[in-house]
């Protein structure tokens, strides 16, 4: 059998959050590691990685390696019901076909049940390579979500280009053009709520992309305060943000080339 | 002009 518990279920709501718009069906792959699942797109242009350890969660059990196939759209409806202090139990049978998610109050004055019925996904995962990017720049993930948000005004495709000075965001369309420039800076007083921009840079990298699937990313920035952007030329790029401290989200993005 | 390119063509399957 498949149990685990997670105290802070706030984590669950906001994941689902996070993916649920940019995939259908996915299937959690339960070991006794933890939780992690991997999907792409409908279009096959972009990838999200999720990873939860097993210590991450105050109880955890998984007899056998199972993958739960289910339904976000569905599963972000039920944890939707999640109180922000709730924590929420996951159960499944040996086979997967049947999803237990139980929440309970803080105080324990509140628990209610859902069951989900587990689908049978048939997806491919991909082999992703650990890669030592040209340029990773950390920065507000509050700050990268409204440079997407502002910048999808002008045009559809940002070029994002990291150099010892800082990182750019530029954009152009029909109106005109929009560029956002940010320099390093340090963090405010250390505060961990605001943080400030880093990049590390081997190599500076030019690169464009679809403003489109960056901004489904940002939809898992009530996850954390900063954000990870990893960089090569001609490889996708790696937006990542931390799950508390038992794992992450990773999105991956097909980068646009010149035809 | 620039065309998007698909991830399942950097990483091949596992």
């Amino acid at each position: 059998m498949f149990e685990a518990r997670l105290p802070q279920g706030d984590l669950l709501k906001k994941i689902l959050e996070a993916v649920k718009d940019l995939v259908t069906d996915a299937n959690f792959d339960c070991s006794s590691t933890g939780i992690s699942l991997q999907a792409m797109d409908s279009s096959h242009v972009s990838l999200v990685s999720l990873l939860m350890r097993a210590d991450g969660f105050d109880h955890f059990r998984c007899d056998r390696n199972i993958s739960i196939g289910l339904n976000l759209l569905a599963m972000s409806k039920v944890v939707r019901c999640v109180g922000n202090n709730d924590a929420v139990t996951m159960k499944a049978d040996d086979n997967g076909d049947l999803v237990t998610l139980m929440f309970e109050s803080q105080d324990g004055s509140k628990v209610s049940d859902w069951q989900l019925r587990g689908l049978d996904i048939d997806s491919e995962r991909l082999g992703i390579p650990s890669t030592d990017y040209s340029s990773v720049v950390t920065m507000p993930s509050a700050e990268f979500a409204r440079i997407c948000r502002d910048l999808s005004v002008i045009g559809d495709t940002v070029v994002i280009t990291t150099t010892k000075e800082g990182v750019t965001f530029a954009s152009k369309g029909e109106l005109g053009t929009g560029k956002i420039a940010l320099r390093q800076s340090a963090a405010i007083d250390d505060d961990a709520d605001s943080p400030g921009v880093s990049i590390e840079l081997q190599e500076p990298v030019s690169q464009s992309f679809a403003l489109r699937y960056l901004s489904f990313f940002t939809k898992a920035t009530p996850l954390a305060p900063t954000v990870t952007i990893s960089m090569s030329n001609g490889v996708p790029l790696v937006v990542e943000y931390p799950v508390g401290d038992m794992g992450h989200i990773r999105f991956y993005l097909a980068p646009k080339v010149e035809d | 002009a620039k065309v998007q390119t698909k991830i399942d063509a950097f990483y091949l399957g596992a």
